[in-house]
């Protein structure tokens, strides 16, 4: 699950 | 995903990999500074500690453990391979980059997007990730001539932040609340500190001549 604030770049 | 970031991904992965071939092709880590090494293994390990947690996609999932593990296996290699760790020049290595850890970790307790332990971290690993190449670059300006596997692997691995540069314009311009400015802010200061070795990179590239840093 991905929480609004996650990091999506590397 | 676009363009820009995804290039920069690719060049990031060929500096691990040109990396990789150099340490296991000539059994050789001449030229290459442990300390940055160690320094990438630690922003590796703090910036993916949702590896488990948060799922953004397989190829997100995969990166994250290849340069995890690409990391973690140059230094054990120059730490402990039998051939490898001879070819290790402790005495050119001298950065204390435990200053650099230290002084990240701090600005990070105080600069963050949100105080909580995951983002801490993160902000930690981005301040980090901006200086970790600077015991790299102190080694090669002090042992002169580069070879080319070690000069192409700080060539694209300076390379790579400088798309991340341009996917965070895009991003600004395509999408209304993106704010990225604690990684702006840092990969301009990273891709900053290549600017001189990208200056002499390019001049022996346009003479044809080997790559020398002026000490």
């Amino acid at each position: 699950s991905v929480d609004e604030d996650a990091h999506d770049e590397l | 995903m676009n363009i820009f970031r995804f290039a920069g991904d690719m060049t990031h992965l060929i500096s691990i990999l040109v990396l990789l071939l150099k340490v296991y092709a000539t059994k050789s880590c001449s030229g290459i500074s442990l300390k940055t090494q160690e320094l990438y293994g630690i922003v590796f390990l703090a910036r993916y500690l949702d590896l488990f947690t948060d799922f953004i996609s397989v190829y997100n999932t995969v990166m994250k453990l290849v340069f995890i593990g690409s990391s973690l296996a140059i230094v054990w290699c120059m730490r402990f391979h039998r051939v490898v760790k001879r070819s290790y020049d402790r005495d050119v290595d001298t950065f204390r980059h435990y200053f650099l850890v230290g002084g990240c970790f701090l600005l990070a307790l105080f600069v963050h997007e949100k105080f909580s332990f995951r983002e801490v971290f993160w902000a930690f690993s981005i301040y980090l990730e901006a200086v970790a190449i600077l015991p790299q670059l102190i080694l090669l300006q002090r042992s002169g001539n580069v070879d080319n596997l070690t000069g192409q692997y700080v060539l694209f691995l300076g390379a790579y932040r400088g798309f991340y540069i341009l996917n965070w314009i895009y991003r600004y311009f395509t999408e209304d609340q993106f704010s990225r400015w604690i990684s702006c802010v840092s990969g301009l200061v990273q891709t900053a500190l290549y600017a001189d070795f990208f200056y002499y990179y390019f001049i022996s590239w346009k003479n044809n001549a080997k790559l020398k840093l002026p000490a």
